[in-house]
């Protein structure tokens, strides 16, 4: 049971430092094992520094960092034990459009191996799809959904 | 066991029969605000036996059954239905596909079912299970989570490491 | 006491039915009391009903339906008795473009009679400006602002 | 009592001398995540008298001196200024501006000042309080604090409402 938690952690670590690396150039991200007594139990320690910034509390980042540095974190994750799919819900409405631009990254990590279904109001993430859903409602009505492949020609 | 279809019927503001084909790549879903778009991940969640009101986002399970609107009346029933690609034969069963469905009526009854043969809520969670799914706590990423991730204690760090392992 | 809270709440109330119907065009928003033994103590219940949608929970209400509604009620607060000045911090971050143009004409309620200070990464919040400042940071870096008066003609 | 000017010195990330000189009207702020736009409304807050490390993303209050970067060292104090027309003569004070000024060093010791004079964290309050600008709670609304307004129970409504009442 600990051997399943250490291998598991080691490879997050090590998906999680890369992640962070393409999320903030220049910056350091690492996860360690809190000291303590009992290694069933010791917790995990996200740390995320962005470039040219001092290693500080996680509270002092802005709100952009903090979940930039949680998606590193979730899609090492998802990169070390993938599930067949995951539904991410408007998970990168902080960022703004250069660290948008750099979460697409994370995604493509993952998009040749894990079908991934995003919501999401933001451009850029709409231009990643393989295939757009648009959803509506006249007021009064029901919910409905169109469908549109996007191939590399469309933009 | 990726997604092939969903389908959604009296669920939530999902009143008209819906049906959704997923690629099996990047499936990115757009629309204004109040038009469905968290719906479609409730019922996703919901389907795969999610019983926790509070992450649907409602008071009562009988929340999620359409409950009409100025100009339609409520339905009787929410029912969804996931068909899944039993692509790396996870599931022991000699199937192609896949399908799970969930009903329930406003009086409070619920029905399963696998494959169009009913079954137990317990037999769909099974499968899930099996199938690596079974724990969505990751798989499926709610509006306004990510910003509490960072905030979680170490000890909650270690569990999502730990049911992912 | 009790008629400081009582007033408060009549025009309080006004402000939010006409916010709402400002922002949700064809809905309703209403204040209530809640039925209490005790004047001094029953709470404030806030309604929320979008256009065409029948009165449901609060919490059936989407991201972006339940900040709009909230801002409603916020500035409602601000028009019944307004402080000299507010600081606004992202409020608009889940409203799509429509809402977001909704939202300024709450901006628009309140600017003649009192000064606002409103962080944001939205185009047309910025539109809104008459004066912006412009905060950027190098890496390694301190924080910098450089500000610049927007005139009608700027567009 | 509207804002005039901010300086801030040596407060987050704000190591060298900043002001901003405010309009009557509507002041935008934009600028990439990470920049300093929030730490802005901190210091607002911290320059008002708030207390609440948490209200201003510390834990401890030294948190908000500027801690140095990979290429600067870190500064001995904080310091934040805020002017303040006295226009509608809502403080009794015969002057057109107002100025407070606090000041934090990182052997914990504390400075105010009212128009450049020492006075008590206490003197500050009680001033803005007269304003009409005591208690600060929506005065500053932060980054993410929308999304709870509504998930606020009955009795924290009547709060928001008999507060400003
Ligand atoms: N049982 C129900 N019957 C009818 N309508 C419902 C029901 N449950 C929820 N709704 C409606 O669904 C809408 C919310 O949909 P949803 O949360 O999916 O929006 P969204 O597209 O995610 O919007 P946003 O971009 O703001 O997050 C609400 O307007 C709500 O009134
Ligand atoms: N004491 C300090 N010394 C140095 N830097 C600090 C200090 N406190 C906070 N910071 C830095 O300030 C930055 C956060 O600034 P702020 O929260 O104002 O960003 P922001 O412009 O609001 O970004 P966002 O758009 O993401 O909300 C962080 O990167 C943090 O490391
Ligand atoms: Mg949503
Ligand atoms: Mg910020």
């Amino acid at each position: 049971m600990v051997d399943l938690f250490e291998d598991a952690f080691t490879d997050i670590a090590r998906y999680y430092e890369e992640n962070f690396a393409l999320v903030f150039p220049g910056g350091t991200g690492r996860l360690r094992l809190e000291e303590g007594a009992d290694p069933l139990a010791t917790g995990v320690l996200v740390e995320a520094q962005p470039a040219g910034k001092r290693v500080g509390r996680l509270s002092l980042l802005s709100g952009g960092e903090r979940s930039l540095a949680a998606l590193a974190f979730l899609f090492a994750v998802f990169r070390a034990r993938p599930s067949p799919f995951y539904v991410l819900d408007e998970v990168e409405a902080a960022l703004d459009d250069a660290n948008l631009h750099r979460f697409l990254r994370l995604v493509h990590t993952l998009r040749e191996s894990v079908q991934l279904v995003i919501i999401t109001h933001q451009q850029q993430t709409m231009e990643a799809a393989d295939v757009l859903y648009g959803v509506t409602m006249e007021p009064g009505g029901s919910s409905q959904v169109i469908s549109k492949r996007m191939t590399s020609t469309t933009v | 066991m990726k997604l092939k279809h969903l389908t959604l019927r009296g669920f939530k503001s999902f009143a008209d029969r819906t049906r959704l084909d997923f690629t099996s790549g990047v499936n990115v879903v757009v629309g204004p605000n109040g038009s469905g778009k968290s719906n479609i991940l409730d019922a996703i969640a919901w389907v795969m036996g999610t019983q926790a009101t509070k992450s649907l986002r409602t008071e009562k399970m009988e929340d999620v059954v359409f409950a009409g609107t100025e100009t339609r009346p409520p339905l009787p029933r929410a029912e969804v239905a996931l068909t899944f690609v039993n692509d790396e034969q996870l599931i022991p069963l000699d199937l192609a596909e896949i399908t799970i469905t969930r009903r329930l009526f406003r009086d409070g009854t619920s029905e399963y079912e696998l494959n169009g043969a009913p079954c137990r809520l317990l037999d769909i969670q099974d499968l899930l299970s099996d199938g690596g799914i079974g724990r969505q706590q990751h798989v499926l990423v709610g509006q306004g989570q990510v910003g509490d991730v960072l905030n979680a204690r170490p000890e909650d760090h270690r569990a999502v490491i730990e049911e992912a392992a």
